[in-house]
């Protein structure tokens, strides 16, 4: 059955490497942060120390959220904020061994989850277009 | 063999329908569109017009891609502009009939899929997360 394969891959061998996956530094200012999301095309990416370690993520919405004033967004805002007072720190990570059934269910609410090593430092994301794809495979062998 | 139900369940079944669905209309400003997907959350949503038909989707990245000058965020051609100058026309479309296997396809490489009857009219968005769910379903059945 094919549904087998789900267990059999690994969560390494589908992720986006951490080299090919654009991310913001917890220190950089939310002006250089939501450059980094327009020019990147992405709505979230990671957010990583000067260590690669993962912090967190980040996305165009909290950012745009945050400079959400009374009657009009106060782009100014933007260069007075840093991207660690706004990281989204609550968020479900896997390990390069997890089986491609743990992605499903993460991704299940998050288009794409974070990947660390026992120590925490980042090793790629796993995305749902990637679980997609398999899926599809999967279907069609 | 569950892969099965990929093929016999319908777009239509799994959709969210169209009364759910957060949208902007063809005429508005930039600005507005910008506060319905801040206010909403979503990245993106479908655009139609005054009488519900489909035109296209409209994201914060286009958005934004708009009034990035060569300093800074001019956000103030946000209230210049309005929708229709910048909708992304070029998306496909499904069925309520069409079966979850196509939908599936066109999920690869878009997080929602609009789904019109044949008059153009907006029925509901198909999403990932829809899809992801029923085949976790069918893995467990
Ligand atoms: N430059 C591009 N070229 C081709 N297709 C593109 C694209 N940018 C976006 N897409 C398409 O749009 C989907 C949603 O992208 P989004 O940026 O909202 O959401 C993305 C983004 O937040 C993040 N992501 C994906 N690839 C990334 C990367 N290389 N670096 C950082 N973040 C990434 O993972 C989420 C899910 O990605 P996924 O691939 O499943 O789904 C992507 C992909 O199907
Ligand atoms: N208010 C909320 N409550 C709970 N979870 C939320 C949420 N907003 C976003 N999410 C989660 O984040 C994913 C990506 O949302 P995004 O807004 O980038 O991308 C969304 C958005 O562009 C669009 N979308 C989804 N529901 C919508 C709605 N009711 N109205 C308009 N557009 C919608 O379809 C895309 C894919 O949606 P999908 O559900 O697969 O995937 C969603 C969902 O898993």
């Amino acid at each position: 059955i094919q549904d087998e394969k789900l267990t059999a891959i690994t969560v390494g061998e589908l992720m986006i490497p951490s080299e090919k996956v654009a991310h913001v530094q917890v220190n950089n200012p939310l002006e250089h942060a939501l450059l980094v999301l327009v020019k990147s095309g992405y709505s979230a990416v990671p957010v990583l120390d000067a260590s690669y370690k993962l912090v967190g993520t980040l996305g165009k919405t909290i950012i745009l959220n945050q400079i959400l004033g009374l009657e009009r967004f106060e782009f100014e805002k933007l260069s007075d904020m840093r991207v660690h007072e706004i990281v989204n720190t609550d968020i479900p990570c896997l390990s390069k061994e997890a089986s491609l059934l743990d992605g499903l269910h993460a991704l299940i609410n998050y288009p794409f989850i974070c990947v660390t090593d026992s120590d925490g430092y980042f090793d790629g994301i796993l995305t749902r277009r990637a679980i997609l794809k398999q899926v599809r495979k999967n279907f069609y062998t």
